[in-house]
């Protein structure tokens, strides 16, 4: 080898012409590719159109059914065990996974029917000890990423970004939101179409209450917030979808209907009732909640700069000026949304946190907020590990997942709740009407829909939380 | 499963105080101003 190396004498020769051509394509065609991967895709309302990308690992994974798959495997794991099998079972889990059984709540392992039951399991009272930071953890899990978000991307992982709009959602014009649906009605929102139910109901911490209940009798449809509380709330009996409750005449008072939208207006898809953990309140101990998520919240009872639905001020909807900065591309200056009307000397934040198959699978508040909306995006149930964090590019925008927006101490809040292959169920305790990873035909990605809950506190306009106050989980399937 | 929350705080006085790769419980102090 030595000899070949040094002896053997350099001989140049010019290469044929058409292996410098083919050579000069191979380049070409790769550069087009790379420019095709990194373009960003725009539907016709400008929000970013997300896609698989990713190695080929990646898209295998693409290739699988993981919604069905989520789905049996929530079925198999709510199979009731053998009451003797029960201790074995868990034991060997939390040894795998390290569960600490020393802080579950019933200890004794027999009273958990099913795997499924373990999984989302309830700690003991005072196992958590609450801090007195403004922020503190959601969840049981690790830290996977946080730090500011920049020209509205939050980054995934270092190198690969998505859009916050994509995550989140976009304010639509002409859309439902709380500001114009003061009364908390139900709204079901799409891009697309509006679909209004016009039931009179309020939630109060997953109790339904009609709204004329919660908001005094009275005709003439007086609405806001300033109507006076009176009389004890009494749950209102759940009408099948149809029924029509505004109809009746008995709820306790003459409310204005919010307006149907065309053809497209339908009834509300009643979607069952979701368990509630929190205990029932009485009116006074709801009073007494809202007044101290109002303190936490340091007065700002008033809908922050950053919530109030603006105008979009946008050149091509003719309405003039301009909040948003100059420069910001089209497509980000065609949607109101409260995330572009941050308070002076403010940023945006981001964190995010994983929970191992071990975990504690339930999340609580992460400060004393008010949730005025959530909206639920169908979509893809890949796993969120770090490992697939790091491939698939867009990971928690493909994903299913329940974007609950509000407010807090300092403007803007939200926190999304993301599904995965085998926690494809999220619940929200005071949302009953919530169902995640159901069967069906699913909407393309980037539709949700939304619900208000305005009504759920006359004093707040949302659904009040305080700090570590539990808030749903995740079940498994 | 993942919770990501998303908001909005004063830029110069809200500070972290984890780490990535950190395991947190229920209540842990995230971040304070």
């Amino acid at each position: 080898l030595i000899n070949a190396w040094t002896e053997t004498p350099t001989k140049w020769y010019p290469l044929p012409l058409a292996v410098g051509a083919l050579l000069l394509v191979a380049l070409q065609y790769r550069k087009k590719v790379r420019r095709a991967q990194k373009e960003v895709m725009l539907d016709e309302n400008g929000v970013e159109v997300v896609k698989l990308k990713g190695p080929w690992h990646v898209h295998v994974l693409g290739a699988l059914p993981l919604r069905n798959m989520s789905r049996l495997w929530g079925y198999v794991n709510s199979l009731e065990l053998p009451v003797w099998f029960r201790p074995y079972g868990f034991k060997l889990y939390a040894y795998a996974f390290g569960c600490n059984l020393d802080e579950i709540e019933p200890r004794d392992l027999r009273a958990y029917p099913s795997l499924g039951d373990f999984f989302y399991r309830k700690l003991r009272d005072g196992v958590r000890p609450v801090d007195d930071a403004i922020l503190v953890s959601p969840a049981d899990g690790t830290i996977l990423h946080f730090g500011a978000i920049k020209d509205l991307r939050v980054e995934q992982v270092k190198g690969i970004t998505y859009s916050l709009d994509a995550f989140i959602g976009v304010d639509k014009p002409g859309s439902i939101n709380s500001s114009n649906n003061p009364l908390g009605v139900v709204v079901e929102h799409n891009p697309d179409m509006t679909v209004v139910d016009d039931r009179e109901f309020a939630n109060v911490n997953g109790i339904e209450y009609s709204l004329g209940q919660l908001i005094g009798g009275g005709n003439g449809g007086s609405s806001g917030t300033n109507t006076p509380v009176s009389g004890t709330l009494t749950p209102m009996t759940e009408e099948p979808a149809g029924a029509g409750g505004a109809s009746d005449g008995d709820s306790g008072g003459s409310i204005p209907r919010l307006p149907r939208v065309g053809a497209a207006a339908k009834k509300f898809e009643d979607q069952g009732d979701v368990s509630v953990v929190e205990p029932e309140r009485s009116l006074q101990e709801t009073l007494a909640r809202d007044v101290s998520v109002a303190k936490e919240m340091m007065g700002t009872l008033n809908r922050t700069p950053s919530m109030t639905p603006t105008n979009d001020n946008d050149n091509e909807d003719g309405n003039g000026g301009s909040s948003t900065p100059a420069g910001r591309p089209a497509h980000e200056r065609k949607h109101s949304s409260p995330i572009r009307n941050l308070r002076p000397g403010h940023s945006l934040f981001f964190t995010v946190v994983y929970l191992a198959p071990g975990d504690y699978h339930r999340f609580h508040s992460p400060t004393a907020w008010v949730v005025e909306k959530r909206r639920h995006f169908v979509g893809e149930l890949f796993s969120v590990s770090p490992w697939m964090a790091k491939r698939l590019e867009g990971l928690f925008v493909l994903n299913e997942r329940v974007a609950l927006l509000g407010r807090w101490r300092y403007g803007f809040f939200g926190m999304v709740p993301v599904g995965a292959t085998n926690v494809g169920s999220i619940h929200v305790n005071f949302d009953k009407n919530l169902r995640t990873n159901v069967r069906g035909r699913r909407p393309p990605p980037g539709r949700y829909s939304e619900a208000v809950y305005s009504g759920a506190s006359v004093l707040l306009g949302g659904q009040p939380l305080e700090r570590a106050q539990e808030m749903g989980g995740f079940r498994l399937g | 499963s993942t919770v990501v929350l998303v908001f909005e705080a004063p830029t110069e006085e809200f500070e972290f105080k984890v780490r990535p790769g950190e395991k947190v419980k229920v209540g842990q102090k995230l971040g304070d101003v």
